[in-house]
C-alpha cells in the first residue's frame, strides 16, 4: 500500500476520496448533448454499500439511434445479451435510456439473470411509457441495459426495480448530475471518468455536443465487436 | 469490466452510428489493456438524437461522416485513456507505438502483445529499461508476419518532448545512458516506441500501465 496509496473497494462506488494526483482528470463543468439528462439513485446492490449511488441512468427526451459494440468473451453477461438482442430488434432505432447497475455483474446467473436484464430493461421503459402518456411503440423494450461487479451472483433485483422511478425522477442535464451518473456506474475506479466536447459539422452550422462517460480499472483487455 | 456511454445531439442514422462506433472503438476502448483480462461484460453504447438540429449523416461517404469518426475516435481515445489512467495498482501510463508495419493489425497485434506481458509490465514499475523484455514480447506476437529481427529498433520516448532514448537500432543493442534511462522512467508518463522497420509501413498505438504490488493485493483481496 506505501508504493502507490490505491486501496479500494468493490461495494461502493464514491466511497473512497479521490486520490490528489488523480482530481485533474474529474471535470468540474461541462457543455452536454440537448435533450439528453443524467440520474442516479442509491439501491445498495451490495448490501455493504448503504450510502453510495449505484444506479445510473442516462436519458433521451425523445426517441433516438442507438448502438453499441460487446465484450467477445464466451461468456457473455445477461446485459450483454439482452442488450444486443434490442438492439437488433429495433435495428437500432427508437431507443430511450441506458440503465446502469455497479456492485454485481449478472454475468453467468443462467436463465434467471437474462430475466433479471430484461426487468431491469422493462421497469426503465415503463418510466418513459407513463411520461407519454401511455404511449408506446409496441416493438419492445427501448432501453440498453449495462451490469458491473461481481461475477455469479443474481441481481437484488427487486431493490434494483423499486429505485429506477427514483432514477428517472432525478433524471436532469446539469454538470453535477452527469458526473453523479458518471460515480454511480464505477466499482474498483478511484475517480468518475466524464467528458463533454463541442464540435462542428462540415455542412452545417449548428454547435453539436459529445458526452463520455466510463468506468473500469481492473479485468480490462477489451475486445468488443 | 469496461462500460462506456456516449451520447450526441448530432442527427446520426442508426446504420452509420453502428460503423462510427466501432471504428473509434478500434483504436480507443479495443488499445487499451490494464491486466490482459477480458471481461464478460465490457460494453460501449452510444446514442445519437439529432436534438441540435442539422442535416442528418447518412451517408458513409459524406464528409460529415469523416468528421464526425474523427472527433468520435479523438473523443473516445480521450476517455479510454482516463480508464487506463486508474488501473488498478498503476503507477504508470504508457504509451506503446509500434510503426513500420506491414499492416494495421500487425502493429497492433505487436503492441497488444507488449502491454499484456507481466515482464514489461513490472520492468516499468521497476523504473528498468528493461528493452529486452519488450523485444521478447515482440518476437511471440502471434500471427505477425512483419517482425524482423535485424530490422526492429526500440526507444523510450519521453513526454517532455526532448530527444528519444535508443535501446535497440536494428537488432543491435545501444550503449544505454542509464542516468537518462533512469530519469525517463521516474515520469508518470512514458512512450514506448518499437519501428518494426524504417520503411514507411502502418502504426498502430495502445496504451496501458505498468503491474505493482498493489494490484495483486486488491485482486487477492477480492472476493466473488
Amino acid at each position: 500500500h506505501r508504493t502507490v496509496n490505491q486501496i479500494r473497494t468493490y461495494a461502493a462506488p464514491g466511497e473512497g476520496a479521490i486520490p490528489a494526483s488523480k482530481k485533474k482528470y474529474v471535470p468540474t463543468s461541462g457543455t452536454y448533448p440537448l435533450g439528453f439528462r443524467a440520474g442516479s439513485a442509491h439501491v445498495g446492490v451490495k448490501a455493504s454499500n448503504t450510502r453510495f449511488d449505484d444506479l445510473a441512468l442516462i436519458a433521451s427526451q425523445s426517441p433516438c439511434s442507438g448502438a453499441a459494440v460487446f465484450t467477445t468473451n464466451k461468456f457473455q453477461a445477461a446485459p450483454v445479451t439482452v442488450t444486443r438482442h434490442m438492439l437488433k430488434r429495433r435495428s437500432g432505432k427508437g431507443i430511450r435510456a441506458v440503465v446502469v447497475n455497479s456492485g454485481c455483474a449478472n454475468a453467468v446467473t443462467g436463465k434467471g439473470g437474462i430475466e433479471d436484464a430484461i426487468t431491469m430493461g422493462k421497469s426503465t421503459d415503463q418510466c418513459f411509457i407513463k411520461d407519454d402518456n401511455g404511449e408506446d411503440d409496441g416493438e419492445g423494450s427501448r432501453t440498453i441495459v449495462m451490469s458491473t461487479g461481481v461475477i455469479g451472483q443474481r441481481l437484488p433485483i427487486q431493490k434494483i426495480t423499486d429505485k429506477i422511478p427514483t432514477a428517472y425522477y432525478n433524471l436532469s442535464n446539469t454538470h453535477d448530475h452527469w458526473l453523479s451518473a458518471a460515480r454511480a456506474i464505477c466499482t474498483t475506479d478511484t475517480f468518475p471518468k466524464l467528458l463533454s466536447r463541442s464540435f462542428t459539422l462540415p455542412s452545417s452550422t449548428e454547435t453539436y455536443h459529445l458526452v463520455g462517460m466510463t468506468k473500469g480499472a481492473g479485468m480490462i483487455h477489451p475486445n468488443m465487436a | 469490466t469496461l462500460l462506456g456511454i456516449l451520447c450526441t445531439d448530432a442527427p446520426i442514422a442508426p446504420k452509420q452510428l453502428r460503423t462510427l462506433l466501432a471504428s473509434a472503438v478500434t483504436k480507443s476502448f479495443n488499445s487499451i489493456s490494464i491486466d490482459g483480462d477480458t471481461s464478460t461484460n465490457d460494453t460501449v453504447a452510444l446514442l445519437a438524437n439529432g436534438a441540435a438540429g442539422g442535416k442528418p449523416i447518412d451517408d458513409k461517404y459524406s464528409t460529415d461522416y469523416g468528421a464526425m469518426r474523427e472527433v468520435l475516435t479523438e473523443f473516445a481515445i480521450d476517455l479510454a485513456k482516463l480508464v487506463v489512467r486508474d488501473g488498478e495498482g498503476a503507477t504508470k501510463f504508457v504509451t506503446i507505438r509500434v510503426t513500420g508495419a506491414a499492416s494495421y493489425d500487425d502493429a497492433k497485434r505487436v503492441a497488444s502483445t507488449i502491454a499484456r506481458s507481466p515482464l514489461v509490465k513490472t520492468a516499468l514499475y521497476g523504473k528498468d529499461a528493461n528493452w529486452g523484455r519488450i523485444l521478447c514480447a515482440t518476437g511471440y506476437a502471434e500471427g505477425v508476419s512483419s517482425v524482423i529481427p535485424e530490422q526492429t529498433s526500440v526507444s523510450f520516448v519521453p513526454t517532455d518532448g526532448s530527444e528519444e532514448l535508443k535501446l535497440l537500432v536494428k537488432g543491435e543493442p545501444e550503449a544505454v545512458d542509464e542516468e537518462r534511462a533512469a530519469k525517463i522512467l521516474e515520469s508518470e508518463d512514458l512512450e514506448i516506441l518499437v519501428r518494426l522497420s524504417e520503411k514507411e509501413g502502418e502504426e498502430a498505438v495502445y496504451w496501458t500501465c505498468d503491474f505493482s504490488h498493489e494490484y495483486v493485493t486488491i485482486n487477492g483481496d477480492y472476493r466473488t
